[in-house]
Parts: C-alpha cells; structure tokens; sequence
C-alpha cells in the first residue's frame, strides 16, 4: 500500500498549480525514495519533472512503486477546499483504482475526505541526461515572474542571452522592443535576493512567452529560480522546493529559420 | 521566422 502524510500539505496544492495549466493528466509516480512526475505538455515542446523526496512526508509509505493516474483539473477542484494550514493525507492500495485524500486540521479540528478515481494515463517517458549548461544563473522568482509577464505586451518570444554583460530579456513586436537586463546581484543580505551569474560562454536562445509565463506558476514553491542554457537546447527553469525536491520546466527553443 | 522542435529530438524515449 502507498501511504503519505506532508504536515504542509499547501506544499503539495502549490505543486498542482504549478502544472496544471501545462497538462491535463498525470502519473504520480510513488516509489520508497518519492513522489515523482515527468510529464509533456500536448504541443511536446515543453516538459516538466516533479520530485519531492519521502523526507518531505512525516510519513511516507510505498510498498511497491505504483503510479498514480489523475485529472489535474478535478484534483485543482478537491485541493481548492484544502485549508492553507492543513495537513495532507494520500493513501493508495497497491492496486491503485482510486486515491484517498485526507486534509486535517488540529485547529479548528477538521477533517475533510475524498475519494478519487484513478485512470489509466499512457505517457511517453523521456530520459532528460543530467548535463553540465554553458550557462547557469539564480535570480529571485518573483522577478523573473515580473520579467516574463511584462514582456509579454512586447510580443510573443524572449531572447534570452547571457553574456558577461548579464542576463539580459529582449522582446520585439509591433509597437517596438523591450529589453530588460539582470546583472549579477550579491549585496543584498538575504541569499533570496541575489542574482548569480556563472557563465563558461555566452548563449542566447529564444522562447515562446507564453510557456514562460505557465512555468512561473511554480513561484510560490520557491524564493528563487534557476535558469540553465546551453546553446541550441532546451532551456532548464528550475524552481527548488527547500532541500526536499523540485520541479523543473524544460522548454525547447524557437529556431530562426 | 521561428520553428520549434519537440522534446524527442532532445531528449531519448526511455
């Protein structure tokens, strides 16, 4: 049987925001080590991987390694009526045909349940190769939020470059361009707020706004992001949740033809 | 003028 208890179980609704504007169904994949997901949006451009270790659970469970099949937008519904301090509860038998969920809360002494159905997702597994980028740079999120949402009225792809000059956002449209650049940032006291720059050379690729902006829905899980960029290759946009997992966007550049 | 590749020129099917 699969069992799990995550004492902040926002930790987990924020999870599902974070994806489900990019896919409809996924596997949650459980095994002994954690709950993982690795799914492609439908254009199979973009990709995201979700891991959080079993050492974010007080407790964690998984006799056998079992996927889960969900509908994110009816998962969204259920986790709408989790409270902000609730602590969740997933339990699975090994034949998983339906996922069990607990939201408690000590406080006002609530405990709410639902019973899910499971479906049967057929999904294609890509093997992402863990490779070293040209190109690594951590800046807050919620900046990079504010980039990529601005941009936007600029047009509908960001040139992203990273030269020694800095991480610089261009757009270009009908009403003209847009550039914003980021340089490398250490003097604030909180780590949260820097903007690390470590460049082997420089690189700049071009991506489609609209993916930018579904990534950033991952801004709440972390302080900072991590961009990674090799030339000619997906783009890595990593959001680190504590020491405890990640979720991790890949997107495919635009070429210029 | 931009194309987009997909993931599976990439990244292997596992």
């Amino acid at each position: 049987m699969f069992e799990a208890r995550l004492a902040n179980g926002n930790i987990f609704k924020m999870i599902v925001e974070s994806i489900r504007e990019l896919v409809v169904d996924v596997n949650i994949d459980c095994s002994t080590e954690e709950l993982s997901i690795q799914c492609m949006d439908s254009a199979h451009v973009a990709l995201v991987s979700m891991s959080l270790s079993q050492s974010a659970f007080d407790h964690f469970r998984c006799d056998r390694s079992l996927s889960l099949g969900l509908n994110l937008p009816n998962v969204s519904k259920i986790f709408k009526m989790m409270g902000r301090d609730d602590t969740m509860v997933l339990k699975a038998e090994d034949s998983a045909d339906k996922l069990m969920l607990m939201f408690e809360n000590d406080k006002s002494g609530t405990i709410a349940d639902f019973e899910l159905k499971l479906m049967a997702i057929e999904a294609e597994q890509l093997g992402v190769p863990d490779t070293a980028y040209k190109c690594s740079i951590s800046m807050p999120s919620s900046e990079f939020q504010r980039i990529v949402r601005d941009l936007q009225v600029m047009g509908d792809t960001c040139k992203i470059s990273c030269t020694k000059e800095g991480l610089k956002f261009s757009a270009t449209g009908q009403i003209g361009t847009g550039n914003i650049l980021m340089r490398q940032n250490v003097a604030s006291e909180k780590e949260e707020d820097h903007v690390t720059i470590d460049m082997e050379e420089p690189v700049e690729l071009n991506f489609a706004l609209r993916y930018l902006n579904f990534f950033t829905k991952a801004t709440p899980l972390s302080p900072t992001v991590i961009l990674k960029m090799s030339p000619g290759l997906p783009i890595v946009i990593e959001y680190p949740i504590e020491q405890l997992g990640h979720v991790k966007y890949y997107l495919a550049p635009k070429m210029e033809e | 003028i931009f194309f987009q590749c997909t993931l599976r020129s990439y990244f292997q099917k596992k």
